[in-house]
């Protein structure tokens, strides 16, 4: 179950509208809807193989926490479902070291790999998520090959009724988001859900009469953009006017070869102004006029 | 970029899902 959202970004709505473009591109996210977790039969705390498999292949997780009564009417427990889930992460990775330690006593070499791996057990064991531990950009190649779960990026989603859509995340969650160095927001999925039935005019009345500055869904793609550790670079002309998602960090020869690997390979020199300025002189020849190109 | 929906059964992560999505 595949959904593709596009990132709503009023640099892009602000160029477009100077430059109105035959083509206006938003960057986008796919988020893939994982069946639920189920506990192994054999180990209630342990996430089944195929549960595992899939959460592998993501570059970041959002765990949706209920934050209502279920359907026997029991109050919801969070922050105790983020604790068991989180618990479940961590066993997975350390059957994941505790693997690859065995196979590496008999594989000399590794030196590096294995002291890693040896530091790491330990915390595992201890419930810690490895993405609290600050492990340093080397540290994190070395473990690339792994695609550790505790590892992965996490945003927490609690699930609140209607009547609680703009109350504040609750401290317990919040608290135990930090914890395991997740990000943490509450919505209400009911609420999202009718928000996306009503027409775009009628939306913020709609926000503003339930005391909410925009609707969760905005807050929602930012901090999943925000997870996955992007950020745009922009272009714009008469033809298209476009956001391109690049990692934090991209050097502009990669970011370059995003619009097209010719680009890449010929790079000489990027021309960039900063949107702001852009803002601010109006035009390309005016920031090229006052050296802002 | 890819991002994964996970969760226990019953905290309403196919409503999210499509509440965010559709």
């Amino acid at each position: 179950n595949l959904g593709v959202i596009k990132v709503p970004d009023a640099r892009v709505d602000a160029l477009a509208a100077i430059y109105q473009p035959r083509k206006t591109t938003y960057a986008e996210v796919s988020f893939v809807d994982f069946p639920p977790a189920r506990s192994a039969p054999e180990r209630r705390t342990v996430l089944d193989a195929a549960t595992v498999a899939q959460l592998r292949d993501a570059d970041a997780l959002v765990e949706v926490v209920r934050g209502f009564p279920d359907v026997a009417g029991a109050p919801p427990t969070p922050a105790a479902d983020l604790e068991s889930f989180a618990a479940e992460l961590v066993l997975a990775d350390l059957a994941v070291i505790e693997k690859r330690l065995e196979r590496l006593k008999k594989e000399k070499g590794h030196e590096r790999e294995r002291a890693l791996l040896e530091r790491l057990a330990p915390s595992l064991e201890a419930g810690t998520p490895l993405r609290t531990l600050g492990l340093a950009p080397e540290e994190r190649a070395l473990l690339a090959g792994f695609a550790f779960l505790s590892l992965r990026p996490l945003l927490v989603v609690l699930n609140v009724p209607e009547a609680a859509a703009a109350v504040p995340l609750p401290e317990e969650v919040a608290a135990r988001a930090r914890a395991e160095g997740a990000e943490a927001m509450a919505l209400s999925a009911r609420l999202e859900a009718e928000i996306a039935e009503l027409e775009p005019a009628d939306r913020d009345a709609f926000l503003a009469d339930l005391g909410l500055a925009e609707s969760a869904r905005a807050r929602f793609i930012r901090a999943s953009y925000a997870l996955l550790d992007l950020i745009s670079f922009l272009t714009t002309g008469e033809d298209e006017c476009r956001a391109w998602p690049i990692r934090r960090g991209t050097t502009a020869l990669k970011a370059a070869g995003k619009v097209h690997s010719d680009i890449e390979r010929g790079f000489i020199r990027a021309e960039v102004i900063a949107y702001d300025e852009f803002m601010r002189l109006g035009s390309e020849a005016k920031c090229r006029e006052a050296g802002k190109l | 970029m890819k991002v994964g929906l996970t969760g226990f059964p019953g905290a309403g992560k196919t409503t999210v899902f499509n509440a965010l999505t559709g």
